[in-house]
């Protein structure tokens, strides 16, 4: 048996609309210390690691490990029905062929019940090891997004450039080009807005804009966004929650 | 022109 309840059904909400546009059908792992999921989008370039730990809900209660196949579209139109402030829990069975989602609003007393019919997802798990990475970034999710957004206008591609001081985007397309530039700083009353840069060596890596603007959707769970790059293996992009984090892995692109 | 990479040549399949 699983039940889990969110204090805020907007927490679960910005977590599947944060990588909702970039793959479909997903597996719920649901095990006694929380709930993880992978995918990897159709293309095969972009690989999405979610983990909630049990810590992240109001309560949190699963005997065996479960598995919910679930079609994120089907899901975002439930999680739609509910108000971001109604409590929700996600009730299933240990052989469960649908989930129950339970909105709370407890002010008005109000109940609201949905069912979601759940698939047979046929998915790998891939293994994703711990990687050496060159650089680590930490700045405001914000900033990422919109520099991303800004400069995915003019081309298909993104450069990311990391020197010793220097964070660079670069674009160049067929009608111009332009550039973003950021110097690591420390921001003493706002530690968020901080940006932070650990380089071990140098970067210059190619990313497709599309797969870029897929994962700034995932900027409303944090006000941060982890980046760890490096020439050897595809570049990680994290929000972190109060318990567990959405993960983007994307593989770069290559010279021929 | 760069080519795009595949995200499995990276990940095992377990």
């Amino acid at each position: 048996m699983l039940e889990a309840k969110f204090e805020q059904a907007s927490l679960f909400k910005r977590i599947i609309d944060g990588f909702k546009d970039c793959v479909q059908l997903v597996n719920f792992q649901c095990k006694e210390d929380g709930i993880i999921a992978q995918a990897v989008d159709d293309s095969r370039v972009l690989l999405v690691s979610l983990e909630i730990g049990k810590d992240a809900f109001q309560e949190f209660r699963c005997d065996h490990p479960i598995t919910l196949g679930m079609d994120l579209n089907s899901l975002s139109k439930i999680l739609r029905c509910g108000n971001n402030t109604d409590s929700l829990t996600l009730i299933a069975d240990d052989t469960p062929d649908s989930l129950l989602l339970l909105f709370e609003d407890t002010k008005r007393e109000r109940i609201s019940e949905y069912s979601l019919k759940l698939m047979d997802i046929d998915a790998d798990f891939l293994k994703i090891e711990e990687l050496q990475y060159d650089t680590t970034i930490m700045m405001p999710s914000a900033d990422f997004s919109k520099t991303v957004r800004d400069l995915s206008q003019l081309s298909d591609s993104l450069n990311i450039l990391v020197t010793k001081e220097t964070i660079k985007f670069v674009t160049d397309g067929d009608i111009g080009s332009g550039s973003v530039i950021m110097k690591p700083f420390i921001d003493m009353e706002n530690p968020d807005e901080s940006i932070k840069l650990e380089m071990e060596q140098p970067v210059d890596l190619t990313f497709g804009s599309k797969y870029l603007l897929d994962i700034v959707k995932g900027s409303a769970l944090s006000n941060k966004i982890g980046i760890r790059l490096s020439s050897e293996a595809p570049a990680l992009f994290q929000f972190d929650l109060t318990s567990g984090f959405l993960q983007f892995f994307l593989a770069p692109k290559f010279s021929d | 022109k760069k080519k795009q990479g595949s995200i499995e040549s990276f990940f095992k399949r377990s």
